[in-house]
């Protein structure tokens, strides 16, 4: 079956998600310009931390796992 | 290391106290102190730590339950999704465990969300532990219930606490 798109609502989440747990700030610079942008890195960040497939892209998986109940307390180290 | 916070926090006492601020009306007021005292009881056994619960005053672990903007800089988020959160060891809020009362805790009950489960997590963080990737650790970041009356500390978890406090010399 064709892979759906993630929703716009999924979008939010995983921003707010990849902000609260994985250190994703605004891109500023030229890091902004270069390479996969820093939310991709930051979803492969977390699919690597959760043992999933490592996309970097918002499949379903990585949106299912985003919204499982959890602690607060963020995943990486500032 | 992986166990510890970027900074290493840890006690530099093992006679940690802790308060229960205020109360869930989801369970009884024995329930959430039995809850509170059987997860500390999880660290204490395989570590030197030991705890000593106060009733007034600021404890080193302070332990209340609030909603949506509750006092610090993380506000919770409404039912599932954060459960709760705790801070890693040092002054002040330091060290406090929080748990988010738009969740339904209970005491031994599959429904909702086992409140001595996730406040053994959360007082792992109190201790100086961070996050485990090993899905089977009580210090993964995501809730699985399992029956609290067998539970047993998994081996990731005990080797993290150990790492940073050494053995329990009692046993």
């Amino acid at each position: 079956l064709p892979i759906s798109p993630p929703t716009e609502e999924d979008e939010v989440l995983a921003e707010t998600y990849l902000k609260r747990f994985f250190n994703l700030t605004e891109e500023t610079g030229p890091t902004a310009r270069r390479g996969p942008s820093q939310r991709s890195r930051k979803v492969s960040e977390m699919q690597t931390f959760f043992g999933l497939q490592v996309t970097g892209t918002l499949d379903a998986e990585t949106v299912t796992m985003m919204k499982k109940p959890r602690c607060g307390v963020p995943d990486v180290q500032p | 290391s992986r166990f510890t916070t970027f900074d290493n926090r840890k006690w530099q006492t093992n006679q940690v106290t802790y308060r229960i601020e205020n109360y869930t009306p989801d369970m009884s007021v024995a329930e959430v102190d039995n809850s509170i005292e059987r997860a500390l009881q999880v660290w204490a056994k395989v570590s030197p730590l030991r705890f000593t619960r106060i009733y007034s005053g600021t404890a080193d672990i302070m332990i209340s339950f609030g909603t949506r903007n509750h006092g610090d800089s993380y506000p919770f988020d409404g039912p599932d999704g954060t459960l709760a959160h705790a801070f890693s060891p040092g002054p002040d809020i330091e060290g406090d465990a929080h748990f988010d009362d738009d969740e339904y805790f209970t005491f031994s009950s599959t429904r909702g969300y086992n409140l001595f489960l996730v406040a053994a997590h959360e007082l792992g963080h109190s201790l100086g532990l961070s996050h485990s990737n090993d899905p089977g650790a009580l210090m993964y970041p995501v809730y699985s219930y399992t029956d609290p009356s067998t539970f047993s500390l998994p081996r990731d978890d005990v080797n993290g606490i150990q790492y940073i406090y050494g053995p329990n010399p009692d046993v």
